[in-house]
């Protein structure tokens, strides 16, 4: 563990006790997508199914418990909790993320370390979690601006991999033989894909000024 | 953790 890896758990963390505070308190779900909710779903329940047989240490198996348990919570927050599920807004988070989920299984069955089901299944978390904020990046550019704690959310999720990026370069340069070029790569893209997403949460920081996205 | 794997990353 290095403190780059520490700190990007930890933004990740945030961000999704961010996003539960959010719903949970205010009881509003207004201007999150419930497709890039679901598709994190299937990024922690595809990545983790090795949580029952591999034990790397407490901290590693809590935090897969976490992730998992809030993802789960907040996408049954958003579908069946009579308040909640009121405010969202199904006709404009219209991204068909199916649509995601198959290039990348395709590209983890051509593209992977191993061959077999657990590492092809955890190929597939990689390349989909690069791409699952794609519906609520979507959602924003509809909706245009976005309430702070929404901005925050995606803010620290985009964070996160970013920190992991410099987990990535450290451990490069001080672990042999660690070299890992799936999980650079889409760890790359991923954090890109929020690159404008921060120049306009940044400029609306440095204004203090409301979020407004371009249309 | 060996540096071969990149398992023990969340």
């Amino acid at each position: 563990m290095n403190i780059f890896r520490l700190a990007g758990d930890m933004t990740h963390l945030a961000s999704v006790l961010v996003l539960l505070l959010k719903i949970h308190t205010i009881k509003s779900c207004a201007g999150v997508s419930l497709k890039t909710q679901e598709l994190y779903v299937i990024v922690f329940a595809t990545r983790y199914l090795d949580i029952f047989t591999s034990f790397v240490s407490i901290y590693n198996s809590l935090m897969k418990l976490i992730f998992l348990g809030s993802s789960f919570s907040i996408v049954w927050y958003m579908r069946y909790h009579k308040a909640v599920h009121r405010t969202y807004d199904r006709e404009q988070d219209t991204f068909r993320h199916w649509f995601l989920m198959l290039p990348c299984i395709l590209l983890a069955l051509l593209i992977h370390e191993k061959f077999t089901f657990f590492e092809v299944m955890w190929t597939f978390s990689l390349y989909l979690e690069a791409v699952a904020i794609l519906p609520q990046l979507v959602l924003l550019q509809r909706t245009r601006n976005i309430d702070n704690l929404t901005g925050q959310y995606i803010f620290l999720l985009g964070g996160y991999r970013g920190f992991y990026i410099l987990n990535w370069i450290y451990r490069y340069f001080t672990e042999p033989h660690y070299v890992h070029w799936i999980t650079w790569i889409s760890g790359l893209v991923q954090t890109l894909l929020y690159a404008d997403f921060f120049y306009y949460y940044f400029l609306s920081w440095k204004n203090n000024k409301k979020l407004q996205l371009p249309a | 953790e060996d540096g071969d794997s990149n398992k023990d990353e969340l």
